[in-house]
């Protein structure tokens, strides 16, 4: 009882620091081990589960870096709310690439790969980076050329038929919102690419500047990592 | 953004990030996924951190990172999320964050700013992942 009492004493005074300071917060009490935590529910909680049974069933043969891999895995593969892994997330031109990223909390080593273009398995070239460098970050093409040659991993193409819809369908709405920003011409803020620099020689008269982000003039429309 | 960090029964942690990054980027736009610090960080001496949101602008304040070292000076996970986020949307207020941390204990807490956050979580002797609305 006491311990509860100290509970809702605490999430009372967060609530007041929430309202003054806009920050959002949530706490709960010390845990059993093993033990596995990860962002966001729904789809989400598939990566928990097989993350925390790896640990639980198999604890002796395996650590806690293999279920971080295992746990990120599986939302790759089932691309969870379609923010992670394939299919997802299209850029300007409507490719997937991926991120990911592994660290050991025992020795503070770490591997990473950034927009790995042509393989699903992220989380799995960031392990082989941590496992079998002394790097930290391989990024683009020749990362994914590490994972080929080195890691005998397979290219495929990371689109889907959703993310191309998607893709289509925003260039068909003027490309907008977009991540542009700054004196560009056309103007970013309604209209496609390929986008220049604005000079002060260009022409006002079919040129018009984009100040603004406008993802940041469209909070409804954001996206996020 | 899947942000997790997983402790082992004999202590160790690791902590790892996957994502595609924000629809409609620039091409070769790198968000904070794969930054150590940003997307994920973890001391097994002290404890870990997960984190999701908006990419390119948490990458700038390495929230978990600062968590994690907020807890090695003494602060609960609870405070140290929220030290983490309040650093973010005192020079971004619209920010939308996220971040998840626990000590090597197993205390978590999260904190965000923008949106609802939630996380999942499991351990001990729990049958399936609980899920923790960040209101």
């Amino acid at each position: 009882m006491a311990r509860n009492n100290q509970v809702v004493q605490r999430l009372t005074v967060l609530s007041m620091l929430c309202i003054a300071s806009r920050v959002t917060a949530a706490a709960e009490g010390s845990m059993n081990l093993p033990m596995v935590i990860n962002t966001w529910a729904g789809p989400f909680t598939a990566a928990t589960d097989a993350a925390f049974e790896v640990l639980s069933l198999t604890p002796h043969n395996t650590t806690a870096l293999d279920a971080v891999q295992i746990g990120c895995a599986t939302c790759e593969r089932n691309q969870c709310d379609g923010t992670v892994g394939f299919g997802g997330s299209p850029d300007e031109n409507c490719e997937t690439t991926l991120d990911a990223l592994i660290m050991d909390g025992q020795t503070l080593r770490s591997g990473a790969v950034a927009g790995l273009r042509r393989v699903r398995d992220a989380i799995g070239v960031a392990r082989l980076v941590h496992d079998y460098t002394e790097h930290s970050l391989l990024a683009g093409d020749l990362a994914t050329r590490f994972a080929v040659d080195f890691g005998g991993f397979v290219e495929e193409n990371l689109a889907t038929t959703e993310s191309l819809a998607q893709c289509e369908a925003w260039r068909a709405a003027d490309c907008q919102p977009n991540y542009r920003a700054g004196h560009i011409v056309p103007d970013a803020g309604a209209q496609c690419g390929p986008y220049a620099p604005w000079k002060a020689s260009d022409s006002l008269d079919n040129a018009e500047l984009h100040e603004g982000n406008s993802f940041e003039s469209s909070s409804s429309k954001r996206s996020h990592d | 953004t899947i942000s997790m960090v997983a402790i082992h029964s004999d202590g160790t942690m690791a902590a790892g990030t996957s994502s595609n990054g924000a629809t409609h980027k620039v091409p070769g736009r790198v968000g904070d996924g794969p930054i150590v610090g940003s997307g994920s960080y973890v001391d097994s001496d002290i404890g870990g951190c997960g984190a999701t949101g908006d990419g390119d602008i948490m990458m700038r304040f390495l929230p978990c990172y600062q968590a994690v070292e907020n807890m090695r000076r003494g602060l609960s996970p609870q405070e140290a999320a929220d030290d983490a986020v309040s650093r973010m949307i005192k020079r971004y207020p619209m920010a939308m964050t996220g971040i998840v941390v626990v000590d090597n204990k197993g205390q978590h807490a999260g904190a965000g700013s923008g949106w609802t956050f939630t996380y999942a979580f499991r351990s001990g002797d729990m049958k399936e992942a609980v899920t923790v609305t960040v209101p």
